[in-house]
């Protein structure tokens, strides 16, 4: 099974 | 002070509805242009971000930006006590911890009031920056659906893949694999726009968890880029939309 990345990962909090 | 109306509280339920499924509590904020919401599900693997502009309403005028702290399974109990049919007004004052929602039957013979108390919410909000997508996908929202439901049957792991000749869904499981695939209709039912092909996988639970908007919108776009999360988007009468982010799942 592939992992599962985090979306904060992808994205720049404000 | 906020004041927005709905001609038809049709239109809140199915929002909650597309909603309360990925994340429980969550900030709507309100300015003059309209209202915003979003949200990371528990998990962080996905992200739901709503935005209803102006246009959605019959009536809107909002002061002062204001921020409500919702608790969506209360705010989907009272949605649940008024019909579809009654236009509901939702009121909250400057700095408010309540928010007021008022029915009305069609008739105006029928009102209910409600006050919901409101949740002091510190929520990360992520940058989300224009993306050029490499695949564009729109298709009726029931197919969509219908896929990720069948889908599901197989594995937890669902593969896209795009090309110019289609798009094609697949789970590969205990059960067998399954394999879905659909072309570019003339009469413009599903449309694929290619810049270059793509394959990822995603977790279909997820998938299946957007396809709660599903009566929000007949179209779903879904578009798909290297190396960053899925968008799932429906729009909401011209004047909004619903937008879901996935993560892709990678190889160890």
């Amino acid at each position: 099974e592939p992992l599962q990345n985090d979306l904060a990962e992808y994205y720049d909090k404000l | 002070m906020l004041e927005a109306r709905l001609g038809e509280t049709q239109l809140l339920k199915k929002i909650v509805d597309a909603l309360k499924e990925i994340i429980s509590l969550s900030t709507l904020d309100c300015s003059e242009t309209g209202m915003q919401l979003q949200s990371m599900d528990n998990s962080h693997v996905s992200l739901v971000s709503l935005s209803l502009q102006t246009g959605c309403f019959e009536k809107y005028r909002c002061d002062r930006n204001v921020s409500l702290g919702l608790d969506l399974k209360s705010l989907s109990k009272v949605v649940k006590s008024a019909s579809g049919d009654d236009s509901v007004t939702l009121s909250a004052a400057d700095k408010a911890d309540k928010l007021l929602l008022s029915f009305e039957s069609d008739n105006k013979s029928r009102t209910a009031d409600y006050e919901l108390k409101l949740l002091n919410l510190d929520q990360d909000h992520l940058g989300i920056p224009d993306t050029n997508y490499a695949c564009t996908v729109q298709m009726p929202s029931s197919e969509f659906a219908r896929i990720c439901r069948d889908m599901s049957m197989f594995s937890e792991t669902v593969v896209i893949s795009c090309t110019k000749q289609g798009i094609k869904f697949s789970a590969n499981g205990d059960l067998g694999s399954a394999n879905i695939k659909l072309a570019e209709t003339s009469k413009g039912d599903i449309t694929i726009d290619v810049e270059e092909p793509i394959t990822q996988s995603f977790a279909g639970r997820y998938l299946n968890t957007f396809t709660r908007a599903t009566p929000l919108s007949d179209r779903v776009k879904i578009c798909l880029a290297p190396e960053v999360p899925l968008l799932v988007e429906y729009s909401i009468e011209d004047y909004g939309y619903i937008r879901y982010y996935l993560a892709p799942k990678v190889d160890d």
